[in-house]
């Protein structure tokens, strides 16, 4: 999740999940986003499908089995279509203290019970409904970014608003770390930035945070082209380009993370 | 304008704005957004400023030469500051009919009269009030984007709000043409985004529409970690390192758009 457009959510979202696939374990992709990038990412075509995570919003007896399609061996899709623009708009329209109007996808999603391991939400670039909707489903945040003086600039926001969600809606919810996006290594200016977000995170260790424990996850993703391109296939980095750094990247994060969650 | 984040918007409308001042001629440029991504750029801290864009759009007697200040020989700047986001909601709580809450920005500008040549506007990566003041009071836009598949699926979507712009509000609206950013010339994927840009822009030659004559300017502005590194020095990339590729890029560029301006 990350409020800023264009700072690798999808790229994450889709690869990461894939090499949690990979690795053998039952992954649920969930695109929350009316752009619909990561259902085009994994090959479906938003505009030809009927039923979407737009179901689970807005009619509050939807399965969401019906709304699942399996794209790979262990990864699953609720694919999102742009008609969830409007999905924001009607929850929107609900009375602001309609209980559920941020729990309409954790509801849903609780259905599923323990079908899946690992469930990852795409987020849009933004801090409406659709993202608090996913804030209130989730466990943990992991927030996509480039190590760059401009990026670093919105990343109190973006905590903040975590917080805001925690404490009204979702008390469990914690940010487990940041993912390096786009990460050109050969620039001082890079490596300082990252001291800087190193810095902010031990710093705040001591205190009583949904942050308290988050930290710059190793390695960052490299930039890579491949994929920029895989998309335009329908196909993750690893069925389009298994040996690109890109894929290693991923894998490698995935690997890290799973120690991570393995261990709780 | 790219209602899209992270395209390119500030270092394009920053850095084309210092190109234009270098060549001699007076620029302004206009901050339009509560990131104030080109004001923390240009050196200008956006918390320790008391006058903005924003007393432009709020109060219809400010006078637009009080909230500027002199950057470089001829470069200007109207900057942002966080409050700027209290703005757009502000507008938005008039009551739709009102005939100026879209064109508060043009009504200020206009007061400028001819003290500068060119006034270029950096918009937030939303299609809200901020960046409809900004079509109203702008007579080109200028489309910064990666030739990525991903970032080909919003370009639509921004036509037609021009479209829509253009007809409600501001006939002489044209869309100039799109400027290729953090651009990676050694990918075939890359170029054939780029053949699909140029072939769509060809083919809407003949049809009566804000974009008929838009084009995808050359050169593309190739990614150059110079270019993230210099926001953090608030300098542009001409002072912070005159002779990296982001500079030429962005100096030729400002020579193309400069023939065709002159030629008008
Ligand atoms: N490591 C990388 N190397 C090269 N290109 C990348 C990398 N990560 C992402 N990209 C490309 O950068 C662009 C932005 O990435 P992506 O779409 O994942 O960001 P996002 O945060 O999901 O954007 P949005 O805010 O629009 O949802 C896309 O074209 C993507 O293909
Ligand atoms: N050609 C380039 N090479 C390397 N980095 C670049 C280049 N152009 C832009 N960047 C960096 O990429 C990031 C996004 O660019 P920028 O802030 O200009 O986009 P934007 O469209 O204004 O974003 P927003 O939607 O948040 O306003 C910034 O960190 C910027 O410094
Ligand atoms: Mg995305
Ligand atoms: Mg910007």
């Amino acid at each position: 999740m990350n409020q800023k457009g264009g700072v690798g959510k999808t790229t994450t979202t889709v690869n990461l999940a894939a090499a949690l696939a990979l690795a053998g374990r039952r992954t649920l992709l969930v695109d929350l986003d009316p752009q619909a990038h990561a259902t085009l990412h994994l090959g479906v075509d938003p505009q030809s499908i009927e039923h979407s995570v737009y179901d689970l919003l807005l009619d509050t007896d939807a399965d969401p089995a019906t709304v699942t399609r399996e794209i790979l061996p262990n990864l699953s899709l609720i694919p999102s279509q742009t008609d969830l623009a409007g999905a924001e708009t009607e929850l929107a329209q609900l009375p602001p203290d309609a209980p559920d109007r941020q729990r309409r996808l954790e509801t849903a999603l609780n259905r599923l019970g323990d079908r899946y391991e690992f469930v990852l939400l795409d987020s849009p670039p933004s801090l409406g409904l659709l993202t608090i909707n996913g804030l209130a489903a989730a466990r943990e945040v992991l927030i996509p970014m480039q190590a760059h003086f401009l990026a670093l600039q919105g990343v109190g926001k973006l905590l903040e608003t975590v917080r805001a969600v925690s404490q009204a809606v979702n008390p469990r919810l914690r940010v487990t770390g940041v993912i390096l996006c786009m990460h050109d290594a050969s620039s001082t200016h890079t490596r300082e930035v990252v001291a800087d977000l190193d810095a902010f995170f031990d710093a705040q260790r001591e205190h009583d945070s949904p942050w308290r424990y988050a930290r710059v996850f190793r390695p960052p993703v490299r930039r890579n082209i491949k994929l920029a391109e895989c998309p335009s296939f329908g196909k993750t980095i690893f069925d389009y380009a298994p040996a690109a750094s890109g894929a290693d990247d991923y894998r490698a994060l995935a690997t890290v993370l799973l120690k991570e969650w393995d261990a709780l």
